[in-house]
């Protein structure tokens, strides 16, 4: 089946480190790294989609990611999600002419089914592009928001900055993906479940490190940074929340996509109608 | 003496860490820290001085933090710079004024000696508002630019990272406070002296950590950062350039000064005489 992860976040945060290191593949092969300044001059985001098919656990899925190269990097921010609200209407659209038309049997998915958006570590928290962003956003796609290069956050500052985003979308009362089960699912009435979910849910926003390089660290080979000082383990939950993150993505692609049919399309299905 | 120190960067750079790190003092003793959504709306960036009497090796130096809040936080940031400029040049006119006064003898020198810049370590490099910046206010004071937050880089990506950055300053013919001694200057006749400043030259720009908290590591008492994976000793030269940092500013406030007089204040001087 086809999944497509939008990835969005100024340069630099580790984005696609983090991407490659979840799937396990390169999904920038063509990549040219912008300069940053030249951004500067006023160019649009750009929206870059990538598709590469591959195997989780027997299941075949047609990944396709979605670069947003130029989020968040200009001297004027101030229409940094504007072509990307424009990407995910355009794909609702997309689909729905399809859906509509003769041939209904291989519609191909296009619809963004997920959005990873990266929050700097750097800050005190949310920045107001990230408000404006999530605010924009939260009713046309499933956003799960992360916390980059979560190594340069020691485990107070990093509780710490968890709860200032935890109260800042609580404040503005931001949807975010968050595993909530609706309310008359039946997965709410296994308790084990309910555990496991809520445990995940209050640890967001999850703060990730990623590492594509396979250092030795105790003999073992694992995929880490090395420092002077130590090696961040990427796939060790006590130095970081990747591996929460890959759980999670695993075993809710079908949820997303789904979630993105019945709440998001259909958001817009109806828009569309009323005007 | 006088020496008035302003600290420019985004907020959560670790910028009052350094400072009061560097002198040993806490030189923000009112700060209330800026909910960095607040600023989202067309704040202007502050301008904040704190004043402190601290003692370097037996030397009472009046030092003045001054403070850029809200810099860089903006969703637009296309005026960050315009207060900053604004505040260097009223010091400068304020001192001219001082200067062709009656009493001469007490004047109060409240101009910037010295401006460290701090440059995220996420990005790829100088962001366009960095090198517009600067390009502003090379010939109006001495900038230092840092590295902020260097834990959150490999040595290889922190060399690679300082690097980048030498190479835009050099393309747009920034000028930067790098201890180069004018052409005549004696000290150029001592090789040992040569060496030394082009071996600190060569690791500009310094890539620096902060820390206030002393932790105990390996039995020492010392500031240090602790994280799952190991501590980052702030001291320690081989994890980061703060002893290179605290080095030059100590031993280079006067030159700051001196320069501030003879070369910067000598152009305002001479442009205000021109118009
Ligand atoms: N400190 C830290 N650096 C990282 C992490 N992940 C990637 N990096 C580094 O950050 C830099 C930019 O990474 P990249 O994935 O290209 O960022 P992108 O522009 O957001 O796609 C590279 O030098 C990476 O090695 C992380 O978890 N922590
Ligand atoms: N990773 C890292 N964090 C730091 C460093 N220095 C300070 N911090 C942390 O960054 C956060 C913001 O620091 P602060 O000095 O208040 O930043 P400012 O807003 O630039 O003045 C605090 O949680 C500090 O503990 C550093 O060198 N490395």
């Amino acid at each position: 089946f086809d999944f497509n992860l939008m990835v969005v976040g100024e340069s630099g945060l580790g984005k696609s480190t983090l991407v490659n290191s979840l799937f396990m593949a390169d999904l920038y092969p063509d990549r040219r790294i912008p300069d940053a300044l030249d951004m500067g001059n006023g160019n649009t985001v750009e929206v870059e989609a990538n598709t590469v098919e591959i195997d989780e656990h027997g299941v075949k899925v047609r990944l396709t990611v979605i670069d947003t190269p130029g989020y968040g990097d200009r001297l004027n921010n101030e229409n940094s999600f504007e072509p990307i609200i424009k990407y995910i209407n355009d794909q609702y659209n997309s689909y729905l002419c399809k859906e509509s038309g003769i041939n209904r049997k291989n519609i191909v998915d296009t619809r963004v089914h997920c959005v990873l958006y990266f929050i700097s570590s750097l800050g005190r928290g949310l920045k107001p592009l990230d408000v404006a962003f999530m605010k924009a956003l939260q009713d046309k796609v499933n956003i799960i928001p992360l916390v980059a290069k979560a190594d340069s956050l020691t485990a107070k500052e990093c509780e710490a900055l968890k709860e200032t985003i935890r109260q800042k979308i609580a404040d503005h009362g931001i949807q975010i993906y968050d595993l909530m089960p609706v309310d008359d699912d039946p997965s709410l009435e296994d308790p084990e479940y309910v555990k496991e979910i809520s445990s995940l849910r209050a640890s967001f926003p999850l703060a990730v490190c990623a590492a594509q390089d396979v250092q030795e660290v105790n003999g073992r080979q694992i995929r880490a940074r090395r420092y002077p000082w130590g090696s961040v383990e990427v796939d060790n939950e006590v130095h970081c929340d990747f591996q929460k993150l890959k759980t999670i993505i695993i075993h809710h692609l079908e949820d997303m996509i789904e979630r993105t049919e019945t709440m998001h399309y259909e958001n817009y299905r109806v828009q569309c109608l009323m005007n």
